[in-house]
């Protein structure tokens, strides 16, 4: 463990504590997309399969154990809870993911580390993770004005991957045989993504204006 | 085995 997945990993869970707390505040699920969210509760389902085989660490157990929870909880009240689904954008949250599950998944079965089951879900969740935001970022663009905490939510979201790609430079230079090539390649697309949000996130704090994406 | 075999990371 070093300093900047410690960091990432806290941005990460800062990220869902303020998607959770719009959610509970509000009672609100407006600006959020649906879809990121099955795809995040996917990612996590998938990667962390080997929660009850491998035993890393508490921290790394209990860490699992919340990714997957929250998003599952996540999904679960955007879909059935009685208040909040009510202001689910449904007709703004039309991004097709299914067509990006279908092409992580094909994409993992042909590049991983070994051609095992464990790997290729591996390879795809993280394959997944790097594409994942795109209907959130889509849903932003369409319903034009994005709120505070939807806006915060984005952001520590892009911040956790950039403080991972500091950690593998870190690891690459420190660890003798350090090679995870799939999940930098995938982690620098993942938050490259992010590149344009963060620019008008940037320009909405330095005008200390409202934060407004480019429709 | 070596530390990237495992997957150590979240």
């Amino acid at each position: 463990m070093n300093i900047f997945r410690f960091l990432g990993d806290m941005t990460h869970l800062i990220s869902i504590l303020i998607l959770l707390l719009k959610i509970y505040a509000t009672k609100s699920c407006s600006g959020i997309s649906l879809k990121t969210q099955e795809l995040y509760a996917l990612v996590f389902l998938a990667r962390y399969l080997d929660l009850f085989t491998d035993f890393i660490s508490v921290y790394n157990s209990v860490m699992k154990v919340v990714f997957i929870a929250s998003s599952l909880a996540i999904v679960w009240c955007m879909r059935r809870h009685r208040v909040v689904r009510r202001s689910y954008d449904k007709e703004l949250d039309t991004f097709r993911h299914y067509f990006l599950v279908a092409a992580c998944l094909a994409l993992a079965l042909l590049v991983q580390e070994k051609f095992t089951f464990l790997e290729v879900l591996w390879a795809f969740s993280i394959y997944l993770e790097a594409v994942a935001i795109l209907p959130q970022l889509v849903l932003l663009q369409r319903s034009g004005n994005v709120d505070n905490l939807t806006g915060q939510y984005v952001f520590f979201l892009g911040a956790y991957r950039a403080f991972y790609i500091l950690n593998w430079i870190y690891r690459y230079f420190t660890e003798t045989h350090f090679s995870r090539w799939i999940s930098c390649v995938s982690g620098l697309v993942q938050t490259a993504l992010y590149a344009d949000f963060f620019y008008y996130y940037f320009i909405s704090w330095k005008n200390n204006s409202k934060l407004q994406l480019p429709a | 085995n070596s530390t990237n075999d495992v997957k150590d990371e979240l």
